[in-house]
Formats: structure tokens, sequence, C-alpha cells
């Protein structure tokens, strides 16, 4: 096969900051917040 | 997020750990620069401050929301690096939360909950007005920490969906700030002025942004709404609102050959040193007609100024708006002089300006400026490729645009083989491109570029074995410029993802069927963190090497203090680390409790000397009486 002509950084998928972090199995807070233990009582 | 805990200062420290990939360094920064242009929120390196962010490569984009005590981390992990995903996530540390998280959501938004995948229910929280302040700012679609339609979802239908449907496609936008999350995040930090920008102009105003005629020239500029030469209207409205759209013109028909036209700006008091000076320009006269552009540089020594030459701007195309940038270096207060020279050819017209903006930003280094785009992007080929570019470094490059997707606009950055390869360096290492589709609003700090970056990573091998960015004449491909002019073309490195077709059409991208590609190519080896050259500014690295003899024990902190490692302990209301280590604990009750009691013992102690005191002056007494008595009997019984 040809080499393809362009390297694409996003794999050919437009991700956003919560898909990227939901791939990776993060589980964060709003896909992308790390809550301190007063956030974390009050969310 | 409600809470004076949870702001930063103005000037934030900063500290870019080793961890982050390098096109993640260069993007960190741009995003800093956008920051410094549109808010008064500065970033500086770390140089020991109790409280600072450590942007770290970790799993993911993720940050904390607000101030917090000491190493606050932010993550830019693999595919973060891009411009906007860094302005959100800042924006989080700033004390932001997602907009959908509003009180006031539901008036704006429906949550379409058996659209979100299982379990992540809870990522569509509503803060209550007590957590949240929405900073009596309207619900803001465009905010660039709002969520996409996509969210979570468990399949293909939008888990939001916009009470106003002209905004479904609206939101999740990652472009830049939004003008809401600017207000929002000038007024919470009692924004005055930002650090970069100094002037917009789009003559709308009579007062023309307070630009002076000078007297020691032919003629003046005049504000007008067209010429009939042409144009026909502004730039900044395109002729497209009645009773407005003006623009400075200079008619070279109605003088003779060598007169000028000067127009100044308002006195401009700069900050660091460096500006970029951008403005459209119309040319309805003759091609010899020429605008020249000068810095008029106040001190003391010269109150009337020092009127230097920066850019003569010459065959000017007739019939359309250009854009133009000059980069300017002034360190005193100035003016800019636009002086408009009559040539010596035939005009019916004149030269036009609009638009300009002025701010302490550097210029892009090449812009790519795409006429008839309309039509361009209904082309069946779809793809266009831009003229070649030499970077600063003498890399010659080349922008290809893949419009023939239906969803998606593509954009890749090639090496192409050019007449100084022969004394590069290769493979091309850690060379920055910034690609910028401008958002042409007239006002530089409304606008929302589009912008991605990639890195040229000299390690990078091919499938073939071959590195990736060696040399275009022995990896690339055989490639013909439009004269015929045979070239090497290496493979393009970018995104199929680079901006949606509906999103280039809407606000300013495509503007009187122009679209502009800003280009910068820079060389950021020096942000390598193991290279030699770190970068002067950060003594981080100092601080690192006298700590690595110190362990900071209870969360302490290592700073230097004249060349000495010391830990800076933690503390909070009523409670503190002490000692060289911050091994000991103190607290208010503690101390409250040490008062207390060595009160207590001293006022034992005092009794107890008090009793014995008194006990012994009173057996001292008793005793010195029982004698005197004892004497006395002694003494009187022989003198009866």
């Amino acid at each position: 096969l040809p080499t393809p002509e362009n390297f694409d950084v996003d794999g050919g998928i437009d991700q956003d900051i919560f898909d990227i972090n939901e791939d990776l199995g993060l589980d964060l807070f709003e896909g992308d917040i790390k809550l301190n233990g007063a956030q974390e009582r009050n969310s | 997020i409600i809470g004076e805990e949870y702001r930063w200062p103005h000037t934030i420290p900063y500290v870019l750990e080793d961890s982050l990939e390098m096109n993640a360094k260069g993007v960190i920064l741009n995003a800093f620069e956008r920051y410094r242009l549109k808010t008064c929120i500065d970033f500086k390196p770390w140089t020991g401050e109790p409280n600072y962010i450590s942007v770290i490569k970790d799993s993911g984009c993720w940050s904390s929301v607000g101030k917090r005590t000491g190493r606050q981390e932010l993550s830019i992990g693999a595919n973060c690096d891009r411009i906007a995903t860094v302005q959100h996530e800042f924006l989080h540390a700033l004390g932001f939360w997602h907009e959908q998280s509003r009180s006031d959501r539901d008036d704006y938004v429906a949550i379409i909950w058996d659209r979100i995948q299982s379990g992540r229910e809870h990522n569509f929280n509503i803060y209550s007005d007590e957590v949240s302040d929405n900073l009596n700012v309207p619900y803001d679609y465009t905010s660039v920490m709002h969520y996409s339609k996509t969210a979570f979802q468990n399949g293909t239908e939008p888990t939001i969906v916009t009470r106003i449907s002209d905004f479904e496609d609206v939101i999740g936008q990652r472009m830049d700030f939004s003008d809401s999350d600017l207000l929002k995040l000038n007024q919470l930090y009692n924004c005055s002025s930002s650090l970069s920008f100094l002037d917009s102009c789009n003559f709308e105003l009579e007062n023309v942004c307070g630009m002076i005629q000078s007297s020691g020239d032919s003629a003046d500029w005049q504000r007008v709404p067209q010429v009939p030469r042409g144009p026909d209207s502004d730039h900044s409205n395109m002729g497209q609102c009645q009773d407005s759209g003006f623009f400075m013109y200079f008619d070279t028909s109605a003088v003779n050959v060598g007169a000028t036209a000067v127009l100044e700006s308002r006195i401009l008091y700069p900050k660091r040193g460096f500006q970029c000076l951008q403005f459209y320009l119309y040319n309805s006269g003759s091609e010899s007609d020429q605008l020249n552009i000068y810095t008029r540089e106040y001190s003391t020594d010269n109150v009337n100024g020092i009127l230097t030459l920066v850019e003569e701007i010459k065959e000017i195309p007739i019939g359309s708006w250009q854009l133009h940038h000059v980069a300017l270096k002034v360190t005193n207060k100035f003016r800019v002089v636009f002086e408009g020279h009559k040539g010596s050819g035939a005009s019916l017209g004149g030269l036009s300006i609009d638009d300009i903006n002025l701010s302490e930003t550097w210029c892009p280094h090449h812009v790519w400026h795409i006429r008839n785009f309309t039509q361009l992007i209904d082309s069946p080929n779809g793809t266009l490729y831009s003229p070649p570019f030499y970077s600063s470094k003498g890399y010659a490059f080349q922008i290809q645009l893949t419009l023939s997707d239906l969803t998606n606009v593509g954009i890749y950055f090639h090496l192409i083989s050019g007449a100084n390869d022969d004394q590069l360096q290769w493979p091309c290492p850690w060379q920055q491109a910034t690609m910028t589709l401008l958002d042409q609003n007239p006002d530089i700090r409304q606008r929302m570029s589009n912008q991605r970056s990639i890195t040229t990573d000299p390690f990078m091998t091919t499938d073939n074995g071959n590195y990736f960015w060696d040399r275009p004449s022995q990896v690339g491909a055989v490639a013909f410029f439009p004269n015929g002019t045979q070239f090497r073309r290496s493979r393009g490195y970018g995104t199929s993802a680079f901006i949606t077709h509906q999103r280039l059409k809407s606000r300013d991208f495509i503007k009187g069927n122009d679209v502009y590609l800003l280009l910068t190519v820079e060389d950021i080896s020096h942000l390598n963190s193991t290279s030699v050259e770190s970068t002067p500014t950060s003594p981080t690295s100092s601080i690192k090497e006298l700590c690595l003899e110190l362990t900071c024990e209870n969360d302490g902190i290592c700073a230097v203090r004249d060349d000495k490692a010391e830990c800076m302990c933690p503390s909070g209301d009523d409670w503190w680390y002490v000692g060289e280590r911050c091994e000991k604990r103190g607290s208010t009750r503690d101390t409250i409790i040490i008062v207390v009691s060595s009160t207590v013992a001293v006022f034992v102690l005092m009794l107890v000397v008090t009793l014995v005191s008194v006990y012994c002056t009173r057996r001292k007494y008793l005793k010195r009486t029982s004698s005197n008595t004892a004497n006395m009997t002694v003494e009187n019984e022989h003198a009866f």
C-alpha cells in the first residue's frame, strides 16, 4: 500500500477533553475535574 | 466557584514539568499569551512561592477548581496539547466550573438522561447558587467551558439539547475564550487592563480612536463609508450595517506625485518592548502608491519623538482588502504613524485602512491568504496547498488544507525541499509549527481564532524505518508548484479534525470571501528539559539541585533562600508545621494548652513560694519573739 500521505495526530477522530479522559478510563468529576474534600462533599 | 480562598493572584507561578511533551510545552506558553492579551491574568516561572501550578503530563487532561495551597497539579496529557484545552483547564484552576453545571442551566439546555452512559450521570450535576456564582452573566452556549452535545453519550444521540436549537452545534467549542468567558474572568479578578493589548480601531466612532492628522503633510486622511473607485464598504462590517461602516481614506487622485497624508495613533505606553501591528489595507489608486509605517518614540531627550521608518508597503494589489502585519520593537511611549505616499502612476482612487489592532505579542511569521474561499470549499478535489515558506531557521515548508471531508476540515504541515537544506540539521529538530485560522473580528480581543500546533520530533520514524522529519529530498515525494517547478514534499503531519465546516462558516473566519491562516514555525528546543539550554528565567533547576539534599516532611515545600535549601512548611487556620524538615506539628490548641498549663504552673509555683515564705517568716518571727521573751526573762532576772 502506498504510504499514507498525511500523519494524523488525532487518529482521524475529533476527541473532546472528556472523550480523551473516558478512553483512558478516568472517572474524574465532570470528566476533567479533581475535587478536594470540601468540593467532593458539596458535589 | 464561590470563596475568596479559591482565588489566585493576578500573576500565577507555574512550572512546566519534565514529563510534558515538547509540543504541549509550546502550546501551554501560547495559551498563556491568550490570557495575557484578553485578561489581566499573567503567568511567571515559579521562584519558590508557596502556591503554584505544576503542569504535568499525567493520564488525560484535568485540573482542580480554584486555587489550592502548595503545589497544584494540572495535567496536559497525551492528545491534550490543544490551546483551547489548556485554556479550559486553566480556567478550572482559576475557579470556573463547566458552563452547563450552572444553577440556571435547565432554563437553557435539556439533559437527556437516558442517553448518558450508565454511571456517568453525576457528570451532569447542577451547582446551587450558594456554591457556584454566575456573576450575573447570561448563560453562555459559546463558552469554552461548555460540554459538547455528545458528552458522555451512550449512543449517537445528543445528551444535551439546547432550548434554542441554533446553538446545538455551537456548544462544546474548543477554539478560544468566548466573550462571556472573558467577561466573567475579568469580573471575577477585577481586571482593569490586560498585559499585552494596546489598541483596536475600526473607525466607527468620529473620534477615530484618538488618531491625529499630521500638520506636516499635504493631505488628510478622510473617514468615509465608501469610495467610488473602491472599496464600496469598510472592512469591519463589509457594508452589512446601514449608516455604519467607516474606514480611513487617502485620495491619491487629488494630489501631486510625492504628496503624503500622515495619520498618527494616540500616544501608547508599551510594557513588553515588542509589538505586532495588524491592519487591513485597500488600494484603489495606483500600484505605485505606497504606505509607510513609522513609529514616533518619545523620551526625555526627545520630547517631539524620534520618527523611525519600520516598513514600506509597496506594489499594493488593486481592488481588495488585504491583511498586513508589521512587527515593532518599542520600549518608550510612542505613536504608530501611517504615511500614505502618492506614487508616480495615475490614480483614480487612493489608499484605505481599517480594523487596526496593536498588541504586545509576536506577529505571525507568515500569512497564507486564501481568496474566493467559498468556491474552493465546494470544489471536488478539496485539497489546497499554501505557497512555500521558510521558517526562521531556514526550513522550507508548506501547509495543506483538506476540504473534501463532509464534516471536518483537515490541516497538515509539510517540510519541503528548500535552498538551505545542505546547511540545516536533519532530522529537523523541535520546530513547532503553529497554524491559526484567523477569526477576522475587527477587535483582536473578541477573536476566537482556531489554532493547532505540531512539533517536529527528530526521533520519530515511519514504518519503513526512515526518520519522519528527515530531509525531504531523502524521504519526500516529487511534487510540482503551479508554475511547474519540481520539488520534494515530505508527508504531512497534522489533523483531519482541524475545524468543522459548520464552525468554519461561523463567526468571521470567512470574510469578504477571504480566509487567512497565520503561520509561525519556531525553534522550541530550549523547552527541552534535558537540554543544556534550559530556559534561563526559570531557576527551578537550581532549586531542584539544592533541594535534593533536603527532604521536607508533611507536604513542606523546599525553596532556596540565600542559596540555602529550606523547607517552607504548610499551615492552616489553626495548625502549622515547624522544624527544619517541617517534622513538628503545632496548633493553636496546643499553644493554648501550653500557655494555660504554664500559667497554672507558674501560679502554683508562686503559691508554694508564698506559702513557704510566709511559713518561714512566721517561724522566724515566732522564734525571735520567744527568744526575746527568754532574753528578757534572763535579763530582768538579775535586775530585781
